[in-house]
């Protein structure tokens, strides 16, 4: 099993921030997945550690409603994310609480993430953390035939660029509404950020 | 919410809330 580090909390989310904020392209998002061992079995496995979600034009245009999803669907997302609001805040949803906005695809992807897990060796993150090799999918035909069910998804939420690189303690993955072509840039720059995982952090 | 991972419970927080934020600024267009 890959080696379990400590992975530095604190500093997780602003390096997540550096890295979409800071990059020349337009990122939507950004994951590390942790790695951890089931004491059950001693099987590794990748969960959430923590995302950073900027966003993507589609959300600036949120008062229209997205032709591709139903009304129904959008009332089970803003149910949901009702829900999710007073499950945090322990409270019954107050007025501020209310969900009018509609919840775009990327919105809804992201929060699908959360639930997420992968086994070492399945699904996108868990086949890099296996490989030990960065990933780049670029294109929404590619992305539609990848073999992974949650690249094939993030395409039905919009993504159009996936990426995912191993560094210490588990998988950074990023992707994109636009159409982003690999460039070495971005992964050495994941590598720089993450991969003081252990302890002090960078 | 005792069985929420910290983790998921503190991306879930700072998402609800950067939403609230996103949702209450004047659309893009309002001038």
């Amino acid at each position: 099993p890959p080696m379990a580090g400590i992975v530095n909390q604190e500093t997780l989310q602003q390096r997540l921030q550096a890295l979409i904020e800071g990059a020349r392209e337009s990122w939507t998002y950004a994951i590390f997945w942790q790695s951890s061992v089931d004491v059950s079995n001693g099987a590794s496995f990748l969960a959430w550690g923590d995302g950073y979600y900027k966003g993507c034009e589609e959300d600036k245009r949120k008062m229209l409603p997205s032709p591709a999803t139903s009304a129904a669907d959008q009332e089970h997302r803003k149910k949901v994310l009702r829900e999710l609001n007073s499950l945090i805040s322990g409270a019954a949803v107050a007025g501020e609480d209310a969900v009018d906005e509609e919840v775009t695809d990327t919105e809804w992807f992201f929060l699908v993430s959360m639930t997420q897990s992968f086994l070492n060796g399945a699904g996108f993150p868990g086949h890099v953390l296996f490989t030990a090799a960065p990933a780049w999918v670029a294109g929404t035909e590619r992305l539609a035939a990848a073999g992974c069910e949650r690249v094939r998804q993030a395409q039905t939420f919009g993504i159009q660029t996936m990426v995912c690189v191993p560094v210490g303690g588990g998988v950074v993955e990023f992707g994109s509404t636009d159409l982003i072509y690999q460039n070495i840039d971005i992964v050495d720059k994941v590598k720089v950020l993450f991969n003081f995982n252990f302890g002090g952090g960078g | 919410d005792g069985d929420l991972p910290i983790a998921r419970k503190k991306s879930l927080q700072r998402f609800l809330e950067k939403r609230k934020e996103r949702c209450r600024a004047p659309p893009p267009d309002a001038g």
